[in-house]
């Protein structure tokens, strides 16, 4: 991927948005 | 706002995906992957409940290049992913869409493929076992991660419960 760059600031990114996913309620409805 | 999704790179990225479930099919190239038999096996491990022997049994597994078995069984997949979504995530995606099965099995789309495959990535991160696969995806090169969380970002923009 020619546009993104490995950096702190982006490895936080990746970081927060897979934990938030991680602590997300989903799945069934029952 | 949600990042423009470039198709065809995130087809590559969710290729590489894919290979870390490690299913019985091949799955080095994108070719690999027109003839739905790979996506069904992921599907497979993701929920063998929903996606049972029975399920399973109506993906046909030699294909060869005929690409009307190929979009008969794009078709099952596609079918199976919405009723997941529907009846065991309790979600529907609006807005996004169905990936065009006929231009996957017939010349190979790459952008088209790569829709099918975030949908197959949506159905991962929104699963039981959702932690599992997370983690897989976090432990992946960070580019790769950055086009995935992208997709992500897409579909979670779509689902309404």
């Amino acid at each position: 991927n020619p546009q993104f760059r490995s950096t702190a600031a982006n490895e936080g990114v990746l970081a927060n948005f897979f934990n938030s996913l991680l602590s997300k309620k989903t799945g069934s409805p029952g | 706002n949600v990042a423009t999704v470039d198709r065809v790179e995130l087809c590559e990225s969710l290729l590489t995906w894919i290979q870390t479930f490690n299913v019985d099919s091949p799955c080095q190239t994108v070719e690999d992957l027109t003839n739905g038999v790979v996506m069904a096996q992921v599907l497979q491990k993701i929920d063998p409940s929903f996606f049972d022997e029975n399920w399973m049994s109506k993906v046909k597994t030699e294909v060869g290049d005929n690409w009307r078995l190929k979009v008969s069984n794009l078709k099952k997949v596609i079918k199976g992913i919405l009723d997941y979504n529907h009846q065991v995530l309790g979600q529907q995606i609006n807005d996004f869409a169905i990936p065009d099965v006929n231009l996957i099995g017939e010349i190979s789309d790459a952008a088209e493929l790569g829709r099918m495959l975030q949908l197959i990535l949506s159905c991962a991160v929104n699963c039981e076992q959702k932690h599992e696969y997370i983690q897989t995806i976090m432990g992946m090169e960070e580019s790769v991660q950055h086009v995935v969380m992208t997709a992500i970002q897409e579909l979670m923009s779509k689902e309404t419960p």
